[in-house]
């Protein structure tokens, strides 16, 4: 069991979920007696991959769907995690479900933001909504009206990159939910982070109903443990994955490819 | 983790905790958890009191380096080239490095060698333009290293003290972007014998052990002089940086603690490492 520990450990997996999950799969080991047979390795082995293939999971890219009005979709996360890319991503795959998307440029603090998301519109023959020098509460809900009144049915909602830590960013984005009341909250997380994954995913998920999360930068060779920490501390499902820089790059999530890759 | 116990299995646990919790990662943990106990029975720990300041000053030996600051070179300019991951804020972090030397009355000079990213050349315009440095770029899609290349030529030619280099984001398992990368880099040491005088790494805090081999592959095909530690302002730790000490000998030159211009500070392992007990 001290392998499969520092296993999850080296893989990014966050301590304290490591230490909830091992002592959660010996409990399971005790309790189906393979511990005292003979050859205990490879059957604790398979309860571990089991029991992480069933922590990352079920499998779920299902959106919730309006009944009526357009489907918002809120894309939130750290500095740098690839939301505006994921923005992107995420409305060609709706494209090619015959949805008609709106991209919401509602980041105005990085510079070229905005300039960023219409160059990715414009590469999907997508509309761009923006506007200058307002808050992006107000923003998105003029986003809505702009959708409705041009027949667009899902509006993605790009937002600025926010320290969990932020009380005053965090306010902001909560602030855009609440104007909008989004159908889907994505947290959207990168493969690469490390420890702190559990605490930013638990202050986004306390601070904004997350429905959600889409790991971006799979293509890498992180091992990605933060998927597993994000999953257990959230209790939401990794719907979608990011897999390359391109805005085809991106596909449904897999929960057991996942397990099998924090393993090693 | 208090003082006055006995040094104890607990009390290593605790220590491992700290550790792992701020990604310092398994391997470097287990090496300084090693060094510990040897500390304790070679008697240079004798209780509980004693194994944090013990600790503290292994992990500032594996921080210390001779230079914090860009290296200048000889003549000017001082070239720099700046790569990463993608993400990690290196266009932010040569805003930050361009903002304090021009405040220092240097003239900088920035390159627009990410050709590839969406707003990419928009961004640095903009910071260079807020800034009141020059820029070389040319358009999306065109050659990093024609950028490389005309941006020497226009350091040289307008007598400017240092020249950043802007990279696009990376994989270090993307070898078509890392040829990429090492053809920017030679053309850099063409123009000018010598250059680039500083090759700066920029890794996001946040990042786990992934970070330890990123500087490993990246510095196979680059020699990376420095570590650019950027989003040290999160509730992140950055410990992959002593993870990273531990196996390469590049020193950490700068902490991104912030979005804005002035939002960079020398590393000082001291510091840091305090940090990491706070
Ligand atoms: N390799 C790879 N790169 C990605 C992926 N997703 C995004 N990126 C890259 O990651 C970098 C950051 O992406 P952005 O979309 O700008 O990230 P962001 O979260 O919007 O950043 P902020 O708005 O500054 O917080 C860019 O270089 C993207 O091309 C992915 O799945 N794989
Ligand atoms: N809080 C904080 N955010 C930072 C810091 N450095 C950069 N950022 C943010 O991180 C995000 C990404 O920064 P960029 O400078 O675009 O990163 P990059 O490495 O150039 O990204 P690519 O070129 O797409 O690979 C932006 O939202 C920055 O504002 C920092 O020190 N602290
Ligand atoms: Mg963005
Ligand atoms: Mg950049």
């Amino acid at each position: 069991m001290r392998e499969i520990r520092q296993a999850l450990l080296g893989a990014d997996v966050s301590y304290k979920v490591v230490k909830s999950f091992i002592a959660r799969v010996t409990e399971r080991a005790v309790g189906e007696g393979v511990l005292r047979s003979v050859k205990p390795g490879q059957q604790v082995v398979k309860i571990v991959h089991d029991a992480l293939v069933e922590m990352m999971g079920p499998v779920d890219h299902a959106i919730n769907w309006s009944s009526k009005g357009p489907t918002v979709i809120l894309m939130a996360g750290l500095q740098g995690t690839g939301k505006t890319t994921s923005c992107a991503k995420l409305a060609r795959f709706f494209v090619r479900k015959g949805k008609r998307p709106l991209l919401v440029a509602a980041d105005v603090k990085r510079p070229a933001a905005i300039e960023q998301l219409k160059t990715l519109g414009r590469q999907l023959d997508l509309p761009v909504y923006s506007e200058e020098g307002k808050r992006p509460p107000m923003i998105c809900k003029r986003a809505l009206k702009e959708a409705e009144a041009t027949g667009r049915d899902v509006v993605i909602l790009d937002t600025a990159g926010r320290l969990a830590i932020d009380a005053g960013m965090m306010a902001e984005v909560a602030a855009v939910a609440k104007k909008t009341d989004p159908h889907e909250i994505f947290l959207v997380c990168d493969a690469m982070t490390g420890q702190d994954a559990v605490n930013s995913a638990e202050s986004f998920n306390r601070e904004l109903e997350l429905t959600g999360v889409i790991l971006t930068k799979l293509d890498g060779d992180a091992r990605g443990g933060a998927a597993m920490s994000v999953k257990e501390v959230t209790g939401k499902p990794i719907k979608f994955a990011g897999i390359g820089e391109k805005i085809e790059d991106f596909e449904e999530f897999h929960p057991d490819r996942m397990a099998g890759r924090i393993l090693g | 983790i208090v003082a006055g116990r006995k040094v104890d299995a607990d009390l290593l646990d605790e220590i491992e905790e700290v550790l792992i919790t701020s990604d310092v990662g398994v391997e470097a943990t287990g090496n300084i958890l090693d060094r510990l106990r040897e500390a304790y029975e070679e008697k240079e720990i004798e209780d509980g009191e004693q194994i944090i300041p013990h600790l503290k000053m292994i992990l500032k030996e594996m921080l210390e380096s001779d230079g914090a600051g860009i290296r200048w070179a000889e003549t000017a300019p001082t070239v720099v080239l700046v790569a990463g991951v993608n993400g990690a804020g290196k266009t932010t972090s040569i805003a930050k490095l361009a903002y304090h030397y021009h405040g220092e009355g240097k003239k900088v000079i920035l390159a627009a060698a990410d050709t590839f990213r969406a707003a990419a050349v928009e961004q640095l315009t903009i910071w260079s333009e807020r800034i009141g440095v020059g820029i070389v770029k040319h358009q999306t899609g065109a050659d990093p290293a024609a950028v490389a290349f005309d941006a020497v030529e226009a350091a040289v030619a307008r007598e400017a003290d240092i020249l950043l280099v802007d990279t696009a984001g990376r994989l270090h398992t993307q070898d078509n972007l890392m040829r990429e990368l090492e053809k920017v880099y030679r053309v850099l040491g063409k123009k000018i014998p010598g250059a680039p005088h500083e090759v700066i790494m920029v890794l996001d805090a946040t990042t786990g052990q992934n970070a330890i081999q990123q500087v490993k592959v990246f510095g196979k095909d680059i020699p990376i002089t420095g570590l650019f530690l950027a989003k040290l302002d999160g509730s992140a730790k950055g410990g992959a940086v002593i993870a990273i000490r531990d196996q390469v000998d590049v020193p950490v030159k700068f902490i991104g603690v912030g979005e804005g211009p002035e939002d960079v500070e020398p590393f000082v392992a001291d510091d840091f490492v305090e940090a990491l007990f706070a």
